[in-house]
């Protein structure tokens, strides 16, 4: 999925 | 994963062991607000929605694992606990926090990424978690007692965000658009939130005194 969706920080 | 990043998540983790610890060894929240554990504990409720739909990586589910049950179990050894409640002193840590969560999801319906109900919520635990160390700071205004323990949690609270600012900017720096506004502003805020604290914590360290903060 592009980085931007998903949050990938906690 | 970069090692600002990386120092920040473990400084956050161990802000949460320091205060288990000191609750779980010996049996003592005095100084600890209830709100401000209240309020983290939604924050991570609301932020890590997707821990079951978005897989990231497997540190990223084991770290919010992680987070939501330390969040959650210090709000039940502080309400619950037989022995840690006594120490909790309810009539000092009155800050009405409905009254920072209500602006919070305001904003967040306002002010977001994406209008879906996942994005919203995520949004409103970072504007909530921005202000979620306000009841903490006007008890440890009204105790004067701040132990070692409590200051060292607080400390690495604020430690925690002023580093995932640096990780903001090296990202900003070195991946190309990637830009998250949501929380790099409430991220300055709350780290701001923490400056007369960490000034304060300074100079108690520097002059080798018990850390008062004025009233």
């Amino acid at each position: 999925e592009e980085a931007t969706s998903t949050h990938d920080e906690l | 994963m970069n090692i600002f990043r990386l120092t920040a998540d473990m400084t956050h983790l161990m802000s949460v062991i320091v205060l288990l610890l000191k609750i779980h060894t010996i049996k003592s929240c005095a100084g600890i607000s209830l709100k401000t554990q209240e309020l983290y504990a939604i924050v991570f409720t609301c932020r890590y929605l997707d821990i079951f739909t978005d897989f990231i990586s497997f540190y990223n589910t084991i770290m919010k694992v992680i987070f939501l049950w330390t969040s959650f179990s210090i709000v039940w050894y502080m309400r619950y606990h037989k022995i840690v409640r006594r120490s909790y002193d309810k009539d000092q840590d009155t800050f009405r926090h409905v009254f920072l969560m209500l602006p919070c999801l305001v904003l967040a319906l306002l002010i977001n990424e994406r209008f879906t109900f996942k994005e919203v919520m995520w949004t409103f635990s970072f504007y909530l978690e921005a202000v979620a160390i306000l009841p903490q700071l006007v008890l440890l205004q009204r105790t004067r007692n701040i132990d070692n323990l409590t200051g060292q949690y607080i400390f690495l609270l604020g430690a925690y965000r002023a580093l995932y600012i640096l990780n903001w900017i090296y990202r900003y720096v070195t991946e190309p658009n990637y830009v998250h506004w949501i929380p790099w502003m409430s991220g300055l805020v709350q780290t701001l939130l923490y400056g007369d604290f960490f000034y304060y914590y300074f100079l108690s360290w520097k002059n080798n005194v018990k850390l008062q903060l004025p009233a």
